[in-house]
């Protein structure tokens, strides 16, 4: 089944 | 000091409206080019860009950087008290600790005024890079909507399909499956209704659909809607404003 990503895991802190 | 006019109370509260229910607290930047306001939802699932820029208000004056720490929640509440047709004026003094909005109506027989406390917020910000998606797609923004409800009875994630021939919301469930297809087209009559698509590759993404129905929530902020969507990466979905935007970072679901 497909697991919800968070945005963190794609872009870093500014 | 800040000092910003809108000609119809409105504008603001439906941009308010759009992003109510994800965001609690977060900041609103002014500076002289407008104000803007990036922030993540709790769950950091989606990110809420706002961008209005200064030539969308009737009056517009910022000569030094303001930050505006706002409960939305708050601020929707005070919006309420506001007709929708009411002049509306936002102010905020340098290193003031209050919002002040002011409603008139147009023959300024009624004026009301609310103060809202402002806070310090220590918020967290992404760095977004340009990006260039492997699908655009424009349609209208109520199609979308009432796509994604109807999907949302089937199931709590729908897949978005987008190739040459078309883009196709499919969703399935304990009661059964459902999808539906839109192919590119033309409307000359009605252009919000035409369906544009520019593609380098094909695409095929999930996502939820509690919080994709919090998103069209900004239908009534534009006719239109821009979708952009790369293999494995966050979708981008845009509604355009007379004067800046209101744009969605939203991460995907994806195969473990």
């Amino acid at each position: 089944t497909p697991v919800q990503n968070n945005l963190s895991e794609f872009y870093a802190l500014a | 000091m800040l000092e910003a006019k809108l000609d119809a109370a409105s504008q603001l509260k439906k941009i308010v409206e759009a992003i109510r229910d994800m965001l609690g607290e977060c900041n609103i930047e002014c500076n002289e080019t407008g104000l803007a306001l990036q922030s993540l939802d709790k769950s950091h699932i989606v990110l809420v860009s706002l961008l209005l820029g200064s030539d969308g208000f009737s009056e517009y004056r910022c000569d030094r950087g303001v930050t505006l720490g706002l409960n939305i929640n708050s601020l929707a509440t005070v919006l309420r008290c506001a007709n929708n047709d009411d002049i509306l004026t936002l102010r905020s003094e340098d290193r003031a600790n209050e919002l002040i909005l002011t409603f008139e109506d147009s023959k300024a027989d009624r004026i009301s005024e609310f103060n809202l406390r402002l806070m310090d917020i220590d918020q967290e910000y992404l760095a977004i890079p340009e990006t260039e998606y492997a699908a655009t797609v424009v349609m209208s923004a109520a199609v979308l909507q009432r796509t994604l409800r109807d999907l949302s009875a089937l199931s709590e994630a729908v897949t978005i399909e987008i190739d040459k021939e078309g883009i196709r919301f499919s969703a399935e469930g304990d009661l059964g499956k459902g999808s539906t297809h839109f192919k590119p087209c033309v409307d000359m009559e009605n252009a919000e209704n035409s369906i544009n698509i520019t593609l380098s590759e094909p695409v095929s993404l999930s996502f939820n659909l509690q919080y994709f129905s919090n998103i069209t929530k900004a239908s009534s902020l534009s006719s239109t809607v821009t979708l952009q969507m790369t293999a494995g990466m966050p979708a981008q979905i845009e509604y355009k404003l007379p004067s800046g935007h209101v744009r969605y970072y939203f991460a995907p679901k994806i195969e473990d």
